[in-house]
């Protein structure tokens, strides 16, 4: 554990509590991608399996476990509690071209032929383009309310803060997981763009972010 | 062979 480590966890949980208490509070869920929160649910899901087969430690099991509760929590909210307000005609991103590919990469490149490893490394590949339905959806309307890019933002900065602790972890352990890094450097440049709508725009403006 | 530690992150 490094204060990188630290402060992108920190910062995925905002992003994730952001999400969810904009939708709790407004009873709307207008403006944000089901598919990108179902796909997030997904991620979670096979990456956490080893919740059952090895213990790593109160800090690693108390997050993982919250993340679990809070991606189906959110899910439950698009698609129960507050549907009627999910514009499921603006989320029309195709998620199988994003599924396919991703699935059959994971079992060409993965660091063990076993189903745990092959859905970690699913996991791992499938939160790299888990956003793009959101993305997607912004780009389609033209705007997106100021709180969504907050929890993009966030969402973004985690995994950035994840490369440094990577690049921290390669000076001071030696150790580097390849997987998890090109995953996570291709993630970060996901969102390249949207930073810098967020910091022209949103800051600047406060309010509604809207696309040229 | 690589080890697991990358799977203490989350």
């Amino acid at each position: 554990m490094n204060v990188f480590r630290l402060a992108g966890d920190v910062s995925h949980l905002v992003a994730i509590i952001i999400l969810l208490l904009k939708i709790w509070r407004s009873k709307s869920c207008a403006g944000i991608s089901g598919k990108s929160q179902v796909l997030f649910a997904l991620v979670f899901t096979t990456r956490y399996l080893d919740l059952f087969t090895v213990f790593i430690s109160v800090y690693n099991t108390v997050m993982k476990v919250v993340f679990l509760a809070l991606s189906y929590a959110t899910v439950y909210l698009i698609y129960m509690r507050f549907r009627n307000s999910y514009n499921s005609e603006n989320d029309t991103f195709r998620v199988e071209f994003l599924l396919v590919p991703v699935i059959g990469l994971s079992f060409l490149e993965n660091y063990a032929f076993t189903p745990l490893e092959i859905l970690w490394t699913f996991s791992i590949f499938l939160e790299a383009v888990a956003i793009m339905p959101q993305l997607f959806m912004i780009t389609k309307t033209g705007e997106a309310e100021s709180i969504t890019t907050h929890y993009l933002f966030f969402l973004g900065l985690y995994r950035a803060l994840y490369i440094a602790n990577w690049v921290w972890r390669y000076h001071t352990e030696s150790f580097y997981d390849l997987i998890a890094i090109v995953s996570g450097v291709v993630q970060t440049i996901f969102f390249c763009d949207f930073f810098y709508l967020y910091f022209t725009r949103v800051l600047r403006g406060r309010g509604k972010m809207t696309l040229p | 062979k690589k080890d697991n530690k990358t799977k203490d992150e989350l």
